[in-house]
């Protein structure tokens, strides 16, 4: 089969910078608001917004520097929304 | 941070279980030592019970652990995580056992990650602050180092108030380590104008040698943007100070941080398998700065911008005498002064030998 490692490696990044984002940039939705509204943010959208909590440039595109932030070990706790 | 936090000031705390990394006493002085952080600077008591249904319930687990609604992720990653105040989860804290917990600086250390964890058990969220305990990434800090940040301290008083005994209710700024201790060591030390900066932790000493006047600031003081445990730092000729960190590296002119900086140190010619820098120091009279890295150095001509060839050489070699590892090093009045651990030594880069050893403090008027 054609290895395409460079592909591989884009897609496996991607797919760990898609978990870091549901982790903890996805605001969940309040089971008290009525009508659940379903947290239509994009991707790009949450990625902004992880760029800019961590003062990083808001490109809204998984590049080095972020990625290099995603793989860092941290807490489980999500950097928005209430924690509960 | 989560208001109303606890409705009481006294709170329990049960250790449900033990990671086999560590003995059994150093989780509990871990655990024990994490809370102090937080009573240090709040009203709060924290009280260790053996049964029952403690408010912080503290355990060990992997991946789907027990009830818990989320689960950890295996080695690396989530290292841990913890519930705000309240009842069931409320204020629970879970360790991920697929890492590696020590007492120290390798792996994990327990008690940094628990301190951030209990933050989060009292009612804190994340903080973006780079200085911050509560910023969402594993830093480890020197367990001789208090870890709480300003926006920590603030942050916790917000909800619960300062301790009693306080004076002045301000948040209670951590306190600086015994620079006259005789283990005294430094993260990085450079020359500025005419004053001479020790760096170590979140702190700075400057020194004045011309009136021997010592005075200690928060790094943040200066510059509230650079993070603290600066591994390294030099002035150039230009009148601007390097700050090394990692992989990257930060230009200051006077109180100003250039724009665009950080930079990664391999813009300076570094190869990709350099992760950090230990010290460096300008010759003011080549002008030719001087990078140690375990026990070896590179030399940048700070003229043309770029590394000379021939490097890295062994530091021994060509200064006869720095066999350790560097940890901070600078030049007053044409010699060298290398430091390492509680020792200095004062080096004649000409005659090429080392003249005296002295202790790492002897410049702060212990």
């Amino acid at each position: 089969l054609p290895i395409h490692p460079e592909k591989d490696r884009k897609e496996n990044d991607e797919k760990i910078v898609q978990d870091y984002l549901n982790k903890f940039y996805t605001v969940e939705p309040d089971p008290n608001q009525l009508g659940w509204k379903i947290n239509a943010e994009s991707t790009a959208e949450k990625l902004q917004k992880m760029q800019q909590y961590f003062g990083l440039k808001v490109t809204g595109k998984a590049d080095t520097e972020t990625l290099e932030i995603v793989k860092k070990p941290r807490c489980g706790v999500p950097d928005v929304g209430l924690y509960g | 941070f989560t208001l109303p936090g606890w409705k009481k000031n006294k709170l329990t705390y049960r250790i449900l279980n033990y990671t086999p990394d560590m003995r059994k006493e150093d989780v509990d002085k871990a655990i024990q030592k994490a809370f102090k952080v937080w009573s240090t600077v709040t009203p709060l008591i924290f009280i260790p019970i053996h049964e029952g249904i403690a408010d912080i319930m503290i355990a060990f687990g992997t991946k789907a652990h027990g009830h818990c609604p989320r689960y950890f992720d295996g080695p690396l990653g989530v290292l841990a995580h913890a519930f705000p105040p309240g009842n069931g989860f409320g204020g629970d804290v879970h360790f991920d056992e697929d890492e590696d917990w020590t007492t120290g600086s390798a792996g994990f250390n327990l008690f940094l990650v628990a301190a951030h964890e209990f933050g989060h058990a009292l009612g804190l969220s994340h903080s973006n602050d780079q200085r911050a305990l509560m910023f969402p990434n594993y830093a480890y800090v020197s367990p001789s180092e208090f870890p709480l940040s300003p926006d920590d301290i603030s942050g916790i008083q917000s909800i619960y108030g300062a301790p009693p005994n306080a004076p002045d209710k301000r948040p209670v700024i951590p306190i600086s380590p015994k620079i006259c201790g005789s283990q005294m060591s430094f993260d990085a030390i450079t020359t500025f104008r005419r004053e001479i900066f020790f760096l170590k932790g979140r702190h700075l000493w400057r020194v004045y040698p011309d009136n021997s006047e010592v005075e200690r600031e928060l790094i943040s003081t200066f510059w509230p943007t650079l993070p603290h445990g600066i591994e390294a730092v030099y002035e150039n000729s230009k009148d601007q100070i390097l700050f090394f960190k990692g992989n990257k590296f930060w230009i200051i002119r006077g109180y100003q941080v250039l724009l665009g900086y950080p930079k990664n140190i391999n813009t300076l010619g570094f190869p990709k398998g350099i992760k950090k820098i230990d010290a460096a120091v300008c010759n003011t009279n080549t002008g030719k700065t001087d990078f140690f890295i375990g026990d070896k150095y590179w030399r940048f001509d700070e003229n043309s911008q770029s590394m000379e060839k021939g490097y890295p050489r062994q530091t021994v070699n060509d200064f006869p005498g720095i066999s350790q590892k560097v940890d901070a090093v600078f030049q007053q009045k044409g010699l060298f002064y290398f430091f390492h651990g509680s020792k200095q030594w004062e080096f004649d880069p000409t005659a090429k030998k080392v003249i005296r050893e002295m202790k790492s403090n002897s410049w702060l008027n212990c």
